[in-house]
């Protein structure tokens, strides 16, 4: 899967998702992706995130959202970020799952939860400084 | 960093993020942004988990999810269970520029994409198959039903609902390259 946040120099935002799901599905099964809030969402207002991992428990929780609304409250992307994951960690403590938020002024981060197959989460950023894809992590 | 504009994605997907930087760089949008990124890792099949010949379902297809959506105007398009067509994330974005619905699905979806002139092709790859086939082999592991006969932990279907309903012990079979 991949999750995507783009912001241009006057702020505008925008977010996507694309995915071929689990692997072995119950045909016609679909996962968190495509559901607005809950694969991304984003609002030029306040800011934009995106996540990925298990979309059936992650769908659940709307994490994409409910970071957004956390940046629009204040909360810096990585607390957003931090948030979004232990909102759903409270009750999959064992969920396999990250995501990534940026603010409305570029501010970006990322949280993920631990579990033995995903103990740093990997994303990439590319902005006016870098002019290139610029590799990043977080310990999770 | 406050260096706008900005591209940021999850996974460390650099073509995907490269294609997206020179969309925004060459006066795109940034949904012109976000489409080209995903559309650049449904071609490149990222890890297996990205566009066609990954994640094969029960029967060995693959289908594909995608979304976008405009932060300024909250307008977005989505498809799900999308069927034969590789450019899942453009075929959201028609779906957000020339309907007034928000998420497509399944067969219908499909549909949709080829009279918006989408091709129809078959996502399955050698690789996709060879996944599916190691499935079978192992006797359908892992698997996602439960509550069901014959016992999914053990064998394949088809399956039917069993009577009396057993405790699930919440055990989630994802991996790296197995995810939404």
């Amino acid at each position: 899967t991949i999750g995507m946040i783009a912001m241009d120099k006057d702020g505008h935002m925008a977010a996507g998702t694309s995915t071929n799901g689990l692997s072995h599905k119950v045909p016609g099964r679909v996962g968190d992706s495509p559901i607005i809030g809950a694969g991304a969402y984003a609002d030029s207002s306040a800011g934009a995130a995106a996540a990925t991992g298990d979309g059936d428990i992650m769908m659940r929780f709307l994490p994409s959202y409910l970071a957004v609304e956390l940046m629009r409250n204040g909360a810096d992307p990585s607390a957003a970020c931090k948030s979004a994951i232990s909102r759903i960690k409270r009750h999959y403590s064992d969920f396999f799952g990250a995501i990534i938020c940026a603010n409305t002024t570029g501010h970006y981060g990322a949280a993920c939860n631990k579990v033995p197959t995903l103990t740093e989460f990997h994303y990439m950023v590319a902005d006016s400084e870098s002019d290139t894809a610029v590799l990043k992590s977080v310990p999770c | 960093h406050t260096s706008l504009p900005l591209v940021i994605n999850t996974w460390p997907f650099k073509s995907a993020t490269a294609a997206a930087w020179h969309a925004l760089q060459s006066g795109g949008s940034v949904l012109d942004a976000v489409e080209k990124g995903c559309a650049r890792c449904e071609m490149d099949q990222c890890d297996g988990t990205v566009g066609f010949g990954g994640s094969p379902d029960e029967t060995g297809e693959t289908t594909l999810d995608a979304m976008i959506m405009n932060g300024n105007s909250m307008e977005v398009g989505a498809v799900a269970d999308l069927r034969r067509i590789k450019n899942a994330i453009g075929v959201a974005r028609a779906v957000m520029e020339r309907t007034e619905h928000t998420l497509l699905v399944g067969e219908s979806a499909s549909v949709f994409a080829e009279n918006m002139g989408f091709v129809a092709e078959d996502l399955t790859t050698n690789e996709s198959l060879n996944v599916f086939s190691q499935w079978l082999k192992g006797n359908c592991q892992p698997n996602y039903r439960k509550n069901v006969s014959p016992d999914p932990s053990t064998s394949c279907g088809p399956y039917g609902p069993k009577a009396a309903q057993t405790q699930y012990n919440g055990e989630r079979q994802i991996n790296i390259h197995s995810h939404d």
